[in-house]
């Protein structure tokens, strides 16, 4: 299964805070302004 | 063979001119498969239409019954398991697909009657702290993908892209939204046909109330977020489809009903009750939840320039101007829609996160926001694993999914979880009405049918969510 986020944010601003492949768990930081 | 290289003596002599006919059909026909193969199919809504694309032992799957052989996988799986056979069962599963058994709740194992409930456990309270940061991950699992959009086209893998209207849906002219439905009645849209529910409820946290008490009594109709609510909520009793909820007239108050929509119209299609796991909510600590997810989104009550329903603009439909950049394609001016308003200095962005079988399979909402609506398209349920994503085009588009769409801090947010063979029931706490992977005729790719949450919180018109907070999860078959 797959959860897929689709999101308007600053162009400039928001930053990805994650790498492809990564592993995450709920509530991890993903991205930021 | 070194003498032979080496002495054979080269002799050119020409080709047969059939030979040489035959290889010019051979490259043209090559380059003609190749176009197509890189065509974008319309509809006659200018949506793409997605048809299978890959090598050929995705044909092979595609010819497989997915959705049968999901269903038959999660009613094996809910089969209860004798008590002595589960803790053996459980630790081996565990072992097999990594599962961390020191964080769920019950610890027990011989709580969880079958695997499929075992799959859907919960976490114990505090092993997920969460980020302070605007965005959290929405669930366990492996961050396969993510970036900027471009051109509404989001890309799977790296030279494949599916479109963003055939993942989200496009708003239809003339269908009923959000903010033309402020009363939140629960709408099955199909883009070619609208069908209306005129039951009196509003979903407050799964618990259903009629809309008089949410919104309080009095005749004359009033509508909308400005009614002072008054009361104690206490939920309606579901009455069975086809029953009119609205001319009982003891539900409150008199509500104004959506139009039935010509023949078409129907009764909505009761799908049963889902699990709610979020606890009971009084009033007040609904108002107070409202008022802490509004203060989250920075005081971005009103609707923001995204979610507002726009004109098209288009000139082909004659009421001149344009909103949307010129030398967009035709298909894409077509329809309104809240991914083309972004507002200045902003663009569109994604993260894809796979969940695989051993990770907790529960989805929590990734910030602070209010969904506004959900699209639920029936499609296959292909694996989305990473082997399969780098091979099958468009498979998020394929795949059967509920589009969860509303608004953040930053205007448009959208949260998609997709099935897969193993897990094709998608549940949404919130969202009792919702059923996937279910039998019966599966509509053609695109469709979807659409319930709008606007009456869930009368504050912020949709269903807030706080960052973190449980929002359902993905069970077996």
């Amino acid at each position: 299964s797959t959860v897929v986020l689709v999101f308007e944010a600053p162009t400039e601003e928001f930053e990805f805070k994650v790498r492809p492949g990564e592993k995450v768990k709920v509530g991890q930081k993903l991205g930021d302004v | 063979l070194i003498n032979a290289w080496t002495e054979t003596p080269t002799k050119w002599y020409p080709l047969p001119l059939a030979v040489g006919a035959l290889l010019l059909v051979a490259l043209q026909y090559r380059k003609k498969v190749r176009r197509a193969q890189k065509e974008v199919m319309l509809d006659e809504n200018g949506v793409e239409v997605v048809k299978l694309k890959g090598p050929w032992h995705v044909h092979v799957l595609g010819a497989l019954p997915l959705r049968n052989m999901s269903r038959l996988w999660g009613y094996v799986n809910s089969l209860e398991l004798p008590v002595w056979f589960r803790p053996y069962g459980f630790k081996l599963y565990a072992y097999a697909f990594g599962c961390n058994l020191d964080e769920i709740e019950p610890r027990d194992l011989r709580a969880y009657p079958s695997l499929g409930d075992f799959f859907y456990r919960k976490l114990r309270d505090g092993v997920r702290p969460v980020d302070d940061a605007i965005l959290v991950s929405p669930a366990d699992g492996t961050i396969l993908h993510f970036g900027a959009i471009k051109d509404l086209r989001v890309e799977q893998v790296k030279g494949i892209t599916y479109s963003l209207d055939a993942f989200i849906g496009v708003d239809k002219p003339g269908s009923i939204n959000s903010s033309n439905n402020p009363l939140g009645v629960v709408v099955e849209h199909n883009p070619d046909m609208t069908v209306v529910d005129d039951r009196e409820f509003a979903n407050v946290n799964g618990i259903e109330y009629s809309l008089g008490q949410l919104i309080g009594g009095g005749n004359g109709g009033s509508s909308g977020t400005n009614t002072p609510v008054s009361g104690t909520l206490t939920p309606m009793t579901e009455e069975p489809a086809g029953a009119g909820g609205a001319s009982d007239g003891d539900s409150g108050g008199s509500i104004p009903r959506l139009p039935r929509v010509g023949a078409a119209a129907k009764k909505f299609e009761d799908q049963g009750d889902v699990s709610v796991v979020e606890p009971e909510r009084s009033l007040q600590e609904t108002l107070a939840r409202d008022v802490s997810v509004a203060k989250e989104m920075m005081g971005t009550l009103n609707r923001t320039p995204s979610m507002t329903p726009t004109n098209d603009n288009d000139n082909e439909d004659g009421n001149g101007g344009s909103s949307t950049p010129a030398g967009r394609p035709a298909h894409e001016r077509k329809h309104s829609s809240p991914i083309r308003n972004l507002r200045p200095g902003h663009s569109l962005f994604f993260t894809v996160v796979y969940l695989a079988p051993g990770d907790y399979h529960r989805f929590h909402s990734p910030t602070a926001w209010v969904v506004e609506k959900r699209r639920h398209f029936v499609g296959e349920l292909f694996s989305v694993s990473p082997w399969m994503a780098k091979r099958l085009e468009g498979l998020f588009v394929l795949n059967e999914r509920v589009a969860l769409l509303g608004r953040w801090r930053y205007g448009f947010f959208g949260m998609v979880p997709v099935g897969a063979t193993n897990v094709g029931s998608i549940h949404v706490n919130f969202d009792k009405n919702l059923r996937t992977n279910v039998r019966g005729r599966r509509p053609p790719p695109g469709r979807y049918s659409e319930a709008v949450y606007s009456g869930a919180s009368v504050l912020l018109g949709g269903q807030p969510l706080e960052r973190a907070q449980e929002m359902g999860g993905f069970r077996l078959g």
